[in-house]
């Protein structure tokens, strides 16, 4: 046993704890945060954009109490594109308990060889945390600057809910949002889901993903890409995400042990 | 119980005394003995989710002070124990009776949240707020 001092001049007994006893601490401190196990998350998810807009979430909610996360990811995400917190978010989040991000489940750019000018997009949400009811839901999605096209060109960006997939014919649509953007535009476009996510989160047989479509000033659908849309392959840190802030619903108890 | 009216008078008096006397051989004792035991305080006690190995799937924070009450909630009990009314009734009481009744807890008054940053399986991100993880303030119950 020794005793370590600490930033703000206490001092506190600081010992090394057994095995036994650590892997019992963690089992307790699991069990408090409601996790049946130990997540084991791929070692690649934590230099995509969805960790960094997290953290600055997180360190938006952080109170005095609290100081600012400086961990070793924020060295790994430092430099990265930050999906900036919007003062919506910040809305958001005062109101939430959970906030969720969903990891694009569609490979990449594959679709865009099938279908050029529809990217698709499906985001896991039947793990959703029970008792929790969405008060919020936000695809997030990066458009690059097109440095080779004029400035003053416009595209449409429309996100839409997929309602049917017939194998033969093509899929029925539903417009959720759309965005007009300029060619030089640079930042996150932030579609609202909320409607949706919670018909998936209600109805996860209903959930058969998004399609992005992009259109030219003469309504002629394009390439995403062509617009600077960055919908699967590109930077990591510039990846699309579906965020979710979530309330619950009512007091939960926990189950004597 | 409400005695009768008759010799209410005497009755009170002879309890007030029998207290009186209590709280004087309960001070005369813990002198005596040396019962200076700590009073119920705030302790420090930090969970480190970097020494439980756990930043593979935490990103924030590194750890917090988590802190948790301990110490006597003894006779007398000082302001600084900030006890409820009950607890000092309790305590007095527990020097009149020990075999029945107990002494009051030392537990936490007030207690703040926190919040979590993490990784599930899938790769996805939460953030979870946890409303009663630190001990702000201790007392007597």
């Amino acid at each position: 046993n020794f005793s370590v001092d600490n930033e703000v001049g206490s001092s506190f007994i600081h010992r090394r704890l057994r095995s036994q006893e650590r892997r019992e601490i963690q089992r307790e401190i699991l069990s408090i945060l409601g996790l049946p196990h130990r997540p084991r998350p791929h070692a690649h998810a934590k230099h995509t954009a969805a960790p960094t807009f997290m953290l600055d979430l997180y360190n938006t909610v952080s109170t005095e109490a609290e100081p600012r996360a400086y961990s070793r990811y924020r060295a790994v995400l430092e430099g990265q594109a930050s999906a900036a917190v919007s003062p919506q978010d910040s809305r958001f989040l005062d109101d939430a308990d959970t906030v969720m991000s969903f990891v694009n489940l569609v490979d990449g750019d594959r679709d865009l060889l099938v279908q050029p000018h529809t990217q698709a997009f499906w985001f896991d949400v039947s793990r959703i945390p029970e008792g929790e009811a969405i008060t919020a839901a936000e695809f997030r999605i990066y458009k690059d600057f097109i440095q080779e096209r004029d400035g003053n060109e416009t595209f449409r960006v429309s996100v839409y809910q997929v309602l049917q997939e017939p194998p033969d014919s093509e899929a029925a649509l539903l417009l959720l949002d759309q965005r007009d953007v300029w060619a030089s535009d640079d930042g996150w476009l932030v579609f609202d889901l909320t409607a949706t996510s919670t018909l998936w989160q209600l109805s996860p047989e209903q959930n058969l993903g998004l399609h992005l479509v992009l259109e030219d000033r003469n309504g002629h659908k394009r390439n995403p890409r062509r617009a600077g849309l960055l919908t699967g392959s590109g930077p990591k840190d510039k990846q699309p995400f579906l965020v979710v802030f979530f309330k619950v619903k009512a007091v939960r108890f926990r189950g004597a042990r | 119980s409400a005695p009768a009216q008759k010799g209410r008078q005497s009755n009170r008096s002879k309890q007030q005394k029998a207290v009186q006397e209590a709280l004087k051989a309960a001070e005369a004792g813990s002198d005596t003995l040396g019962l200076s035991k700590e009073g119920c305080k705030k302790h420090e006690l930090y969970v480190s989710f970097k020494e439980l190995g756990w930043q593979d799937w935490i990103i924030a924070p590194e750890g917090y002070a988590a802190y948790y009450c301990e110490g006597e909630c003894a006779f007398p009990l000082n302001s600084d124990m900030n006890a409820t009314n009950h607890a000092i009734v309790q305590t007095l009481v527990h020097f009149i009776n020990p075999e029945t009744v107990p002494q009051p807890c030392c537990a936490p008054t007030q207690l703040n949240g926190i919040s979590v940053l993490y990784f599930d399986d899938s790769s996805n991100v939460i953030l979870k707020k946890y409303r009663n993880m630190v001990v702000r303030a201790c007392g007597c119950h």
